[in-house]
């Protein structure tokens, strides 16, 4: 049952896909769970689609966590977000507002193989296991094989290096599936939010130039008040701003691609901590920080639907 | 042990260059050792200033604390034993033990 899983310690690829299967079949009216391709090892790309059924047109927030393999605080937090959508969807007025108006799509592991190695073999690892023939080095950041300025400033071209870019743009299936998917349904997804670790910052366009992007009021105060939120539950800051100049320059991330292809709010969160666990946060700490950022998405998400166009 | 045991005696250490001098010569240390960096995500972006976290092999601990002590870069040790961080911080154990 929901509540017999346990959103309180890592699970490994095969018990979140039984996961979203079981919930598949359990909450059929809530959640529909499809795939959009297969990874580079043969695994299946699994999204679930929250929302209520509804035959009115309705718009969409796209969610994905674990991109890079080792941040496992991020498959946590989508899990956790699936779990207080069904739980509180009667019960939380602004949850009920939120999956009447809107659909999400929660991708929980963007790179399965990568998430699966890190499980099996190296719990460091950061990309894809896309093999490469020239070198011995497996993998590439998928956070840069977004066709944005691809392979550009703070990509490298090495394919032995972790901000390895690709062979070519969208190389990695797992990237090409969730561009397709976006692309097809860009005119109806209305914001795009990806959870990464670790910083404890929330940030915006753009990743890959130094400049201010057209909806920048809009996005910034949407911005401004998740922190502020996320911050009044436990104390915890996050920074915010635009990601080259809050963190760096770099280029041919999924935020800043889905941004370029019409999707007006794209976000990106850095969740805990600062280093001093890393990316071991431990699992004592998924619940505060998944209560912490549940509540800056639901800001985000009723900031657009209300203030923003 | 998880990960058999795998990143014992590994460390995360934190450091900040404080001049570019001393950011260009921990780039090319990072490159010598291959080390893990956790933050930034390239070496490319280590510069003055940078708060640059690495995660270094047991085998290069020693060489890269040493280089460290004869530069008198200032560091500090984010975490003193990774696979001790990794098993406290987690019940993989637990479960594996009730599988």
């Amino acid at each position: 049952s929901l509540s017999a899983y346990n959103y309180e310690v890592y699970h490994s690829l095969e018990e979140i896909q039984n996961w979203m299967y079981h919930l598949n079949k359990t909450h059929s009216s809530l959640i529909h769970m499809f795939s959009i391709g297969k990874s580079y090892e043969g695994r299946p790309l699994f999204v679930l689609k929250l929302g209520r059924r509804s035959r009115a047109y309705k718009k969409a927030v796209w969610i994905d966590c674990g991109m890079h393999a080792r941040e496992w605080i991020g498959p946590a937090f989508c899990q956790w977000f699936v779990k207080e959508a069904l739980l509180t969807y009667k019960s939380d007025p602004t949850m009920r507002k939120m999956l009447n108006y809107l659909h999400f799509y929660v991708m929980p592991v963007f790179n399965v193989d990568g998430y699966h190695f890190s499980w099996t073999n190296d719990r460091f690892w950061r990309k894809t296991r896309s093999r490469n023939s020239m070198f011995g080095c497996r993998g590439v950041d998928a956070n840069r094989n977004w066709k944005v300025k691809w392979c550009d400033v703070g990509a490298s071209m090495h394919p032995c290096d972790d901000t390895y870019c690709g062979p070519f743009p969208e190389s990695e299936p797992e990237v090409k599936a969730v561009a397709k998917f976006l692309r097809k349904h860009r005119k109806h997804i209305k914001a795009y939010l990806s959870f990464h670790a670790y910083a404890q910052i929330l940030l915006y366009p753009y990743s890959y130039k130094r400049a201010t992007i057209p909806n920048f009021n809009c996005v910034e105060s949407a911005a401004h008040k998740a922190v502020n939120a996320l911050q009044s539950v436990y104390g915890v800051r996050y920074r915010h701003g635009p990601a080259s100049s809050t963190l760096y320059v770099s280029s041919g991330s999924s935020m800043d691609w889905a941004y370029k292809n019409g999707i007006p709010y794209t976000f990106a969160f850095e969740l805990r901590d600062t280093g001093h666990f890393g990316f071991l946060l431990p699992e004592m700490l998924i619940r505060p920080t998944c209560t912490e950022t549940m509540l800056a998405v639901k800001n985000i998400t009723m900031h657009l639907l209300k203030k923003c166009p | 042990h998880l990960y058999s045991n795998r990143y014992a005696g590994d460390k995360v250490i934190r450091l900040i260059p404080n001049t570019e001098e001393e950011a260009y010569a921990l780039k090319k240390i990072y490159r010598q050792l291959k080390v893990d960096l956790w933050q930034p995500r390239s070496i490319s972006y280590v510069s003055e200033g940078t708060v640059t976290d690495v995660h270094i092999p047991q085998s290069g601990c020693r060489t890269l604390l040493a280089f460290l002590q004869e530069t008198n870069i200032q560091y500090k040790i984010l975490i003193e034993d990774l696979q001790k961080a990794l098993e406290n911080g987690s019940s993989l154990q637990t479960q594996r033990n009730r599988r």
